[in-house]
């Protein structure tokens, strides 16, 4: 009888804490939207405009984003339907800290390189890297009749607490691109996805040094219409990342219902697919159902 | 009781045709009949748009109107709108008519400043209602 009533107690004191123990896991610490989930406009929507002051972002990249939203929405906020990208999300962050190593070299149009620190910590957990570009704006008051090409060394560095370089020598990779110059503001989008995507879902901070150089590509005698290469940069690029929300909030062109195809799955999204047969088979009774009728 | 019925015969007849088409009225063209209206906001009224850079304007729309009986069947509202109106009308008036309710919404793309300096493009599921039904 002793044995049994020492685990019945233990039985009860085990069941107190089971009881005790979802609401202390669910309830958030700091009363706030334990999730993170919700991006800013639901918070705002929720709780009222408040908030901390905002850092005002780089004209010329706010000027940048003004012309991706024209080419994506209307101007009543519409999602074009006739856009084929899967991403609906596009974030752009400017250099929270630059140094500047090496001077750039207008006559060559060697551009000066600089050190590149940038806070991810707005990329929400839900929130899956399609693609990541570096953005320059160049300024050029001289048009060239010839094409220009452009070499671009990139090096990415360990997060701060080891401080050494990623193994390996610099990425670096060149691209051709036909420059037609005349407008005042003129951007140069590098693709660096291959080698930011393992990088964005861990770290918050990303430690980079680009290196880029552009030529003309006939070398012949400069005529006077062709001064020097004067290719002024005008800042130091921003990196946007191209990301697809997977949050129930975030809008998803490729939803079954609306017709259009699901985008290729990650290797680590195929588990979560499989856990959410529901959409599968929705869609199909929905086909099978309107085959009936 | 021949009288009462004299006397309403003798009653001067209001030409039928108004009576009717009041009497019908009624059903075919229900007074402020469940639907669409517009409510178009600027973020500036809300003094949002210090972080809200697109859209400048803004018009979620809402639901509003009766959901008579006849009408029941005109939003594809589910049967039990007509059954709860029924209720409401024979059995106990305490049963609340259906509601006048949105039954479908479009995306609406928001181009943001984040407090760090970042600008934001997104695209929100459910922020603009395109339809009504009774529920």
């Amino acid at each position: 009888s002793q044995a049994s009533r020492g685990e019945a107690q233990i039985a009860a004191s085990a069941e107190l804490e089971f009881e005790a123990e979802p609401w202390s896991s669910l309830q958030p610490v700091d009363g706030k939207d334990p999730s993170g989930l919700l991006p800013p406009l639901f918070k705002v929507l929720s709780d009222g405009p408040g908030g901390a002051p905002r850092l005002q972002p780089d004209s010329r990249a706010l000027l940048y984003m003004k012309k991706l939203y024209k080419a994506y929405a209307t101007k009543e906020g519409i999602p074009k339907s006739s856009r084929s990208h899967l991403y609906n999300t596009v974030r752009l962050f400017s250099p929270c800290a630059q140094h500047k190593q090496a001077p750039g070299h207008q006559a060559t149009g060697i551009l000066p390189s600089a050190d590149l620190l940038f806070n991810l910590d707005r990329v929400t957990a839900v929130e899956h890297l399609l693609k990541s570009v570096l953005l320059y704006t160049i300024n050029n008051s001289v048009s060239f009749s010839s094409a220009v090409k452009c070499a671009c060394d990139l090096l990415i560095k360990e997060p701060k607490s080891s401080g050494k370089n990623l193994p390996g020598a610099p990425h670096s990779f060149t691209f051709n691109s036909q420059f037609e110059f005349g407008k005042k503001h003129k951007w140069i989008e590098v693709d660096v996805t291959p080698l930011l995507q393992p990088l964005v879902a861990s770290n918050k901070k990303i430690d980079m040094s680009v290196n880029f150089t552009c030529t003309r590509e006939q070398q012949r005698q400069p005529s006077a219409r062709d001064s020097p290469f004067h290719m002024a940069l005008l800042a130091p690029p921003s990196l946007i990342l191209y990301l697809n929300d997977t949050s129930a909030q975030a809008h998803h062109s490729w939803h079954p219902l609306h017709g259009a195809r699901r985008p290729a799955q990650g290797p680590d999204q195929k588990s979560k697919l499989a856990a959410y047969p529901v959409g599968e088979e929705a869609a199909e009774d929905a086909r099978i159902s309107r085959r009936r009728r | 009781g021949q009288e009462p019925v004299i006397s309403e015969l003798r009653k001067p007849l209001v030409p039928a045709s108004r009576n009717l088409s009041e009497y019908f009225k009624q059903f075919l063209f229900p007074q402020n009949e469940c639907e669409l209206h517009d409510f178009r906001l600027s973020f500036s009224q809300l003094k949002w748009d210090n972080w809200i850079v697109a859209p400048r304007r803004y018009n979620p729309r809402y639901c509003k109107g009766d959901c008579p009986r006849a009408a029941g069947h005109r939003y594809g509202s589910a049967a039990h709108a007509l059954v709860q109106n029924i209720i409401h009308e024979t059995l106990d008036p305490s049963v609340p008519r259906p509601s006048c309710v949105p039954a479908s919404y479009s995306p609406l793309s928001v181009l943001t400043v984040e407090p760090d300096g970042s600008v934001a493009y997104k695209e929100y599921e459910d922020m603009i209602a395109t339809r009504c039904t009774c529920r």
